[in-house]
């Protein structure tokens, strides 16, 4: 592999990108996904994410035109250069502009959108050409490469881990929750039975803890993966309390007794663990059942036992008034909480192998599920 | 039967790797006036660099299998270079 001279790369992880004109020879939708499904090859094995921009000026601008279009580097018609992208940096830096006189296809004839998408992405993301047949940034089109089993070869791993290291997840060993028969702790995602010990999101994916391991839902998995939870943070105990992520501090707090930590990506933060006591609870609380941050207040709910506090992120104070009963303000919500998670506008509270749906605004349960149906069960 | 005059046309290939080396593998404008005299041993070199990240045998030449891979569809970002 190599990268462009001085190698360039971008100083963030979180990218934006937008679509500015679209080819006629593909529906939109088409070509979005196919953008899309190229950037997830690099977000698989990088720490880098990316969002869509719907308008403005976005870090990658992808285009598609003929001939002389605004640069240095005219296209040439059909076939030949059938595309080119330039290295990360600002303006025109990080945008890839597609031939348009090329016939633009999604499957094996013509030239496959994806595939050509995917190549260029690794130029602004800092690749230069590799002189390897089987890498994608080799530079001449492989016409034989089947893009519905598409992977990197090592060598554009290689390159692109160069710039910015390994996916926050890789590396670890992802113990196949099908192939192989479960060593005898590892618990069975779909046992009837099963109950967490605390949930989180984490950066738009899901962690389900039990015991020693966790199940990791992202966004481009829909199997759920197990890990060890040492594979992330070898410093963190196992059997914890709870775990929840404050968006506004990009961190996930994970408790356990009268400790917790705080983790950011891959990276257990300085300076802890703390002492709950830090945080306002009086000595009488040994142990925190379970604690969600609400993304829009940005308030923080602890359940202990029969009582809940609320704490702002903000200004990292428990607020006055509580602890309240949980019964008081959650309507059907049993103590003792194993845990709970915000999404799509509910809190799923879970006791054993149940959850409960419950309508903040509703202010009732709304539905009961089982507790592992996150896990595809 | 060289015609009087007639201005001898370089076969397309030749102006099309020279294009080529021009864009992908940054002939220089000097050497470009010896492209015409394949064996002078800058473009000779600069055909060698090019098939060598190519993958090809490094005949120093602008063979059939050279021409081959340099007419196949490609990314437009230069091979080497700034």
């Amino acid at each position: 592999f190599s990268t462009f001279p001085g190698s360039p790369k971008w100083r963030k992880t979180h990218l934006t990108y937008r679509v500015e004109n679209y080819t006629p020879d593909l529906p939109r939708e088409r070509v979005d996904s196919a953008i899309e499904k190229a950037l997830k090859v690099w977000e698989a094995v990088t720490p880098l994410t990316f969002s869509r921009l719907p308008e403005g000026e976005a870090d990658i601008m992808i285009s598609f035109a003929a001939g002389e279009h605004g640069d240095f580097y005219p296209f040439d018609g059909l076939g030949q250069s059938l595309a080119h992208a330039y290295p990360p940096g600002p303006g025109f830096y990080g945008d890839v502009h597609f031939d348009e006189d090329e016939k633009w296809t999604l499957g094996s004839s013509g030239t496959n959108l994806f595939l050509v998408a995917a190549h260029e992405l690794g130029h602004t993301l800092g690749l230069f050409h590799s002189d390897k047949k089987e890498a994608l940034m080799y530079p001449v089109y492989n016409f034989s490469r089947n893009p519905t089993q598409f992977q990197l070869s090592q060598d554009d791993i290689d390159g692109i881990q160069s710039l910015y290291g390994p996916h926050p997840y890789s590396g670890v060993s992802v113990v196949p929750t099908t192939s192989v028969s479960p060593r005898p702790e590892i618990p069975t995602k779909c046992d009837p039975s099963l109950s967490f010990d605390a949930v989180s999101t984490l950066r738009g994916e899901l962690l389900f803890f039990k015991d020693r391991y966790l199940w990791r839902l992202s966004r481009w998995n829909p199997e759920p993966e197990v890990h060890l939870i040492s594979a992330f943070w070898p410093s963190l105990p196992s059997h914890l309390d709870a775990a929840y992520e404050a968006n506004s501090k990009d961190s996930v707090f994970i408790f356990k007794g009268t400790q917790f930590w705080a983790v950011q990506g891959s990276e257990v933060q300085a300076g802890y663990p703390k002492s709950i006591y830090t945080l306002g609870f009086p000595p009488a609380v040994r142990k925190i059942d379970a604690a969600v941050s609400d993304k829009d207040t940005k308030k923080t709910y602890f359940f202990v036992d029969d009582q809940y506090w609320r704490f702002d992120e903000k200004r990292w104070l428990m607020d006055k008034g509580f602890p309240r009963l949980i019964k008081d303000d959650f309507p059907g919500i049993e103590p003792q909480v194993d845990a709970v998670l915000q999404a799509f506008g509910f809190f799923y509270f879970f006791h054993g192998s149940s959850q409960s749906e419950f309508d903040p605004n509703a202010r009732m349960v709304t539905h009961t599920l089982k507790s592992n149906s996150w896990l595809l069960c | 039967y060289p015609l009087q005059g007639a201005v001898r046309q370089d076969p397309p290939s030749m102006d099309f790797a020279q294009h080529y080396l021009e864009k992908y593998y940054n002939l220089e404008k000097n050497e470009k006036q010896m492209f015409r005299r394949k064996e002078s041993s800058p473009v000779v070199k600069k055909i060698q660099e090019m098939q060598k990240f190519l993958g090809l045998e490094m005949t120093g030449k602008l063979d059939s299998n050279t021409m081959d891979v340099m007419l196949k569809p490609r990314c437009g970002v230069p091979d080497v270079g700034g």
